[in-house]
C-alpha cells in the first residue's frame, strides 16, 4: 500500500458516501445517472469475485464489501426508494449502457493477460469501468443547473482513478518494474474522459460560478 | 510466487 493508492480508495470512498448522503438527505436523485450506478454495480461484481476467495488484507475485503453494499444501495435507492424514486429523470439518462456492457465483455474475451474466469470478468471490470462514467457526463450536459453535490461527487470518481495512475507508477519503480498495459491504459483512458468535465469544473470553481459544461 | 498482478488493488 502507498500514499498514492491510499488516497485513491479515500477518494473514491468519500465520493460513494457523498453520493449516498446526497441520496438520503435530500431523497432526490436529480442528476445522477442511474446507467452509470448500475455499470458501477457490474464492475464491482465482476471485479470482487475473489472477495471469497483470496484474501489479501482486511482493509482490502473490508473495501470490497463496503463499495459492493454502497453501490447497490444507490442502486435500489434510486430503483425502488418509494421518494426517490420519482425524482429519477428516465428520459433524461438516455445513455444506452448495455452498449458498453456487451464491447467490454468481448474485448476482455480478446484482450487479456490469462484465459481463465476470474481474470477475463476481472479484466472486464477494468474495461468497463472505465467508460462506465459516459452515462452521467451525457446526463450532465443535458442538466441546466448541476448541484455542487452530483459536480463534487464526479469530480471525486474522477479523480480517484487519476491518483491510482501515480500508484502504478511507484509500483513499477519500486516493486518490480513489471509492466500491466490493462489496468494502466484502462485507468489512463477512465481518467482521460474526465479532462473536459476536470476543466469546466475547476474552472467553476476559480470563478465562483455555477458548473455549467457546453452541450 | 505467485504471479505479480494488481489484483491486490481495488
Amino acid at each position: 500500500m502507498n500514499a498514492f493508492r491510499l488516497a485513491g480508495d479515500m477518494t473514491h470512498l468519500l465520493s460513494i458516501i457523498l453520493l449516498l448522503l446526497k441520496i438520503r438527505a435530500t431523497k432526490s436523485c436529480a442528476g445522477i445517472s442511474l446507467k452509470t450506478q448500475e455499470l458501477y454495480v457490474i464492475v464491482f461484481m465482476s471485479r470482487y469475485l475473489d472477495l471469497f476467495r483470496t484474501y489479501y488484507s482486511l482493509y482490502n475485503s473490508l473495501m470490497k464489501i463496503i463499495f459492493l453494499g454502497t453501490s447497490m444501495c444507490i442502486v435500489w435507492y434510486m430503483r425502488s426508494h418509494k421518494v426517490v424514486r420519482q425524482t429519477y429523470n428516465n428520459d433524461e439518462d438516455t445513455f444506452r449502457h448495455f452498449f458498453l456492457v456487451l464491447p467490454c465483455f468481448v474485448l476482455a474475451l480478446l484482450v487479456h493477460r490469462n484465459f481463465t474466469f476470474i481474470e477475463i470478468l476481472w479484466t472486464f471490470s477494468l474495461y468497463l469501468e472505465s467508460v462506465a462514467i459516459l452515462p452521467q457526463l451525457v446526463l450532465l450536459q443535458k442538466s441546466s443547473n448541476i448541484d455542487n453535490l452530483t459536480g463534487t461527487y464526479v469530480f471525486l470518481l474522477g479523480a480517484y482513478r487519476g491518483l491510482y495512475l501515480f500508484n502504478w507508477v511507484y509500483r513499477f519503480f519500486t516493486e518490480n518494474h513489471r509492466v500491466r498495459w490493462i489496468p494502466w491504459l484502462s485507468g489512463l483512458i477512465q481518467t482521460a474522459i474526465y479532462t473536459d468535465f476536470f476543466y469546466y469544473y475547476i474552472r467553476s470553481w476559480k470563478n465562483r460560478e455555477k458548473l455549467k459544461l457546453p452541450a | 510466487a505467485a504471479e505479480f498482478s494488481l489484483k491486490d488493488e481495488l
